[in-house]
């Protein structure tokens, strides 16, 4: 795992953050989920909690989906290439390319890269560490590996995930398994392995 | 673009309706230190967002030089490629795919493979 320079994170009096989704966008309530989901994969390994809230511009994290050039000098390039960016504590933006296909409920198998289509809870996941201050990792199997494949899904927090935002933020009270995932529970869950750092 | 799942996708989104902005890096693939060939200035820019190489001339040639030879070493050992220096195909098949655009190494620092001090840095030789 990695840090932002000079270890961004959200304050110690702040751990029940919100966020909310740019309105302009008039997400579903399918889209919504997606994220909670994605939120609640980071939440359950530190004390943080996250919120939806409807107010967006009071909430600390803001999530919208864009086009080209939106206004932060990092415009996005059409389908593929880059999927979606997001900006350290405090800053609390997290942006997604609007030209991408995304999926929003399907469970892919690996390979199946016959599409252009993105699991959308895989980048929200990835994207979310960085809004919380992880950069990016070598560690292959981990949430913060820079690249994904289309057509794949890649949701669970590697330990090397874990590490890295307990480091930050300590661990979550009310989740004895405080140390990570391991290896060999991550194994036994299916999900592909490869190296691990 | 929202869809529930794959097979719920039109035909008109399915990749031979749709390129990646990155396609053209595969025509690279074999390049080395040394060379010039056309595309390498786009490589370069490539580079240069993700934190890889700096601009030091406001734009970038297709010269294959030193300077990206560095940084293709260095996004070699961030994902954990075969330290080579040159564009072979498991190199170029990675910067291929699709990425989350905040940049692997930032005002030149990174704790991704290549920020880290190896082992055998610490050896003393014979």
């Amino acid at each position: 795992y990695s840090f932002f320079p000079g270890t961004p994170r959200w304050p110690s009096r702040r751990r029940d953050l919100t966020y909310a989704f740019d309105p302009r966008n008039e997400l579903s309530e399918d889209v919504k989920r997606v994220f909670a989901n994605a939120f609640s994969r980071w939440s359950e390994w530190t004390p943080l909690t996250f919120t939806n809230i409807s107010d967006y511009s009071s909430a600390d994290m803001k999530i919208g989906f864009y086009s080209g050039d939106h206004g932060d000098d990092e415009p996005f390039d059409g389908v593929l290439g880059t999927l979606a960016h997001a900006f350290a504590p405090p800053t609390g933006l997290l942006h997604l390319d609007n030209a991408e296909t995304w999926i929003i409920n399907d469970v892919f198998t690996s390979g199946s890269s016959s599409s252009t289509a993105m699991d959308l809870e895989s980048v929200a996941v990835h994207e979310i560490g960085h809004l919380l201050g992880l950069g990016h990792s070598s560690v292959e199997n981990a949430i913060m590996y820079p690249t994904i494949a289309s057509g794949v899904k890649k949701v669970e927090l590697d330990r090397d995930d874990v590490e890295g935002i307990q480091v930050l933020y300590g661990t979550n009270p009310e989740n004895n398994g405080t140390v990570g995932p391991s290896f060999g529970e991550r194994e036994m869950s299916g999900v592909a392995r490869g190296s691990i750092g | 673009n929202f869809f529930p799942n794959i097979s719920s996708i039109p035909p008109s989104f399915l990749p031979n309706h749709t390129t990646n902005p990155w396609d053209t890096f595969n025509k690279l693939s074999g390049c080395r230190s040394g060379q010039k060939v056309d595309g390498i200035a786009k490589l370069k820019t490539y580079f240069h967002y993700f934190g890889y190489l700096a601009n030091t001339t406001g734009n970038f040639s297709d010269d294959f030089d030193d300077a990206l030879e560095a940084a293709v070493k260095n996004y070699q050992k961030n994902f954990n490629l075969n330290t080579t220096g040159e564009l072979d195909t498991s190199t170029v098949n990675q910067i291929l795919k699709p990425r989350c655009g905040v940049p692997d190494i930032v005002n030149g620092t990174t704790t991704m493979n290549s920020g880290k001090t190896t082992s055998f840095q610490h050896s003393v030789a014979h």
